[in-house]
């Protein structure tokens, strides 16, 4: 699990690191930032509510701030907005947000409005990458730190997989269906990306995906 | 059935 974290943060650092050294966004789907920052928004909503840890806290915070600082570049940055490819990042997000929120109405642990946002924000997490992908396959020539970019993003869900089947050997009663799914599901859309990212890896090679 | 109450995870 803190090796998930840790590709999670890691990934946002990458991003952050991109953009402000590179003063570019280009290949960077707006819509996948926007979906993220809701994913957070709508999971972290018991931030000031219930406290587990700090590290929780602390990195329900770095999320949070850090998907809204990536946001504020891609908008309003003079520099960074000018590189942000809007004609390729035509994603209908809608498709995505209304059938995770009426998944969540419908199959959700408990009906209350608090579970309802979380269990969605579970469901549109596992797909929030799908912009990103489409632009990444429209790109030609997709730079280094945008496609580790996405490998960390990915490989973070994946590692969380090893760590409920760990918790499920160790832990009396751990079970959580909504996520588990979730995740594996989100885990999968990137397996068509995880093959050609490491084969351009292995072949020391920029990274194209075939359209 | 059973799931952890409190949600530990990120």
């Amino acid at each position: 699990r803190e090796a998930g974290d840790m590709t999670h943060l890691f990934s946002i650092i990458v991003l952050l690191l991109k953009i402000n050294a590179t003063k570019s966004c280009s290949g960077v789907s707006l819509k996948t930032q926007e979906l993220y920052l809701l994913v957070f928004v709508t999971r972290y909503l018991d931030l000031f509510q219930s406290y587990i840890s700090l590290y929780n806290s602390c990195m329900k915070f770095i999320f949070i701030v850090s998907s809204g600082c990536i946001i504020g570049y891609m908008r309003k940055h003079k520099v960074v907005s000018q590189t942000y490819d809007a004609e390729q990042d035509t994603f209908r997000v809608a498709f995505l947000v209304w059938p995770s929120f009426l998944l969540a109405a419908v199959i959700n642990q408990k009906l209350s409005v608090m579970e309802i946002l979380w269990t969605f924000s579970i469901y549109l997490e596992s797909v929030a990458i799908l912009p990103q992908l489409v632009l990444l396959q429209r790109t030609k020539n997709v730079d280094n730190l945008t496609s580790n970019y996405v490998f960390l993003l990915g490989s973070y869900r994946g590692l969380y997989l090893l760590n409920w089947i760990y918790r499920c050997l160790t832990e009396e009663g751990y079970r959580q269906w909504i996520v588990w799914i979730s995740g594996l599901l989100q885990t999968a859309i990137y397996c068509d990306f995880f093959y050609y990212y490491l084969k351009s890896w292995r072949k020391n090679e920029r990274l194209s995906l075939p359209s | 059935d059973a799931r952890v109450e409190d949600k530990d995870e990120l």
